[in-house]
């Protein structure tokens, strides 16, 4: 049974984009197969994949405009790395909010160009934008889980109301089935008080311990360095933090397949 | 002579919000007057100036929807602090985008309404959402001068070239007096060979090396305390680099006033 997992937070820089990556590349370690979907117009899964894409290929705004005529070889790629593919995004995904601005069934577009391919992974993990809208829209529309990287900062704290909010509306309105399969603290600094004060918050607050993921991602220069290099943390270095914590994150999700 | 300074950056979690809340702090400390305009749904500069604001009292929401009907003390809020004040956001900014489509316009209705408060401060500063959006373009049509936070990881640093293609488009479009002030280098920390790698292709890359301030600001744990008390962190902890790197921020900016 596949799972399709939305990585979201509206709040900006908590690491969407480096969860997708590596939970990815830790999943196929786990001997599964995982998609990473781009849906952020600036592309930082793709190239923090080692992708670079040719100037006029097919990406994951082609797919949203005009699905029809595309087959799964044109937008699925590989990368380097067996059982992980990518659908790569391109800065063309920035336009796609006024253009399908009148059109009917605009937050269903991703969602039937995936069902269109016929694919087959284990996993599909999808990066957002920080923002609320209609690319994320759409995201919440295909996806079956949330997967919410949260920063263990007050901004990032502050931030899970109003994504709650927009989880419940999307679940009302288009996609009854979608749910939060967990929240994984990140940037995680045992050091500074206010580190623990927020992670303690995530931890003990009504709405949010029973979804906390045991797994919490250390802040890591070695997670910066591998986003440098083009390649997941645990491709790029077996010792460190990112390696050991990336790797728990994906046996928990693998593990807890029950919903909530 | 009043500058209005847009601070952007689409790429999430660079320091704008921190960048906003210091700096208009420190600029006080230069016997100068800041307003702050908070342009961002999240409202993270209206929390970390420690406002909390009542239930229906009007924001930046209303002023862009109906500002005829509003009057200067009904949207410009004073801080703690003395001559820094604030015209706060709320979460219903993030409808503006929707509920403005089809207005003509619509991209100068936070111009047109700062215009109608005859405000008289020494600067303005205003915060961004991440993202490219009509917020952000309101905000680009109202500002002369875009100040862009950029951290030193090589995710900020690819977003530039997208941002400066906005700005162009925007100063042949609907703002001719739109130019980039500065880049300021955030959340560096030396001891990581990747902090200092993209320091120094800040520094050196044709086009952007003419914009980078001197001023760098480190990262420093004091600056996400401060976040969780509410207070900028120049009137948190003296001793601090957050309190030094903002304060020679200020300076150089109030000594930068010729355009490139
Ligand atoms: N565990 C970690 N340790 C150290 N640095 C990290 C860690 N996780 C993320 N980062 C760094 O923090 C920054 C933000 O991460 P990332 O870009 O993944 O966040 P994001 O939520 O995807 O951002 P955006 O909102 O712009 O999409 C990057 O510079 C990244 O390398
Ligand atoms: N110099 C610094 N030292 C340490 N932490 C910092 C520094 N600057 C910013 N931060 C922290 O980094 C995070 C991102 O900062 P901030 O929220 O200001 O970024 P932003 O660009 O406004 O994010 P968004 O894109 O979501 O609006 C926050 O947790 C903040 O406290
Ligand atoms: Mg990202
Ligand atoms: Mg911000």
């Amino acid at each position: 049974k596949m799972r399709c997992i939305a990585v979201a937070n509206e709040k900006g820089g908590v690491g969407k984009t480096v969860t997708v990556i590596n939970l990815g590349a830790a999943i196929t370690l786990e001997n599964r197969s995982a998609l990473i979907v781009d849906m952020d117009p600036q592309a930082n899964a793709t190239k923090g994949l080692g992708i670079d894409l040719p100037e006029n290929a097919p990406s994951v705004y082609d797919l949203i405009m005009d699905s029809k005529s595309l087959k799964r070889d044109d937008v699925v790629l590989n990368t380097r790395w067996e059982n992980l593919d990518i659908i790569p995004s391109t800065v063309d995904l920035s336009g796609a909010e006024v253009e399908l601005v009148d059109e009917e069934g605009r937050e269903n577009r991703l969602k039937e160009a995936l069902v269109g391919l016929d694919l087959d992974y284990d996993f599909i993990l999808i990066d957002t934008p920080p923002s609320l809208s209609l690319l994320t829209v759409n995201v919440f529309a295909t996806a079956k889980e949330v997967l919410i990287p949260c920063q263990t900062h007050p901004y990032a704290f502050a931030a899970l109301d109003e994504l709650f909010d927009t989880i419940a509306a999307i679940r009302e309105g288009i996609n009854p089935d979608l749910h939060v399969s967990g929240i994984v603290a990140t940037l995680f600094d045992k050091r500074t008080r206010v580190g623990r004060k927020v992670l303690n918050q995530l931890q003990s607050d009504m709405r949010y311990r029973d979804l906390m993921f045991n797994t919490v991602i250390r802040h890591n220069t070695t997670i910066a360095e591998s986003a440098d290099v083009r390649k997941p943390v645990v491709f790029f270095r077996k010792s460190s933090f990112g390696y050991i914590d990336y790797n728990d994150l994906a046996e928990e999700l693998i593990a807890k397949t029950g919903f909530s």
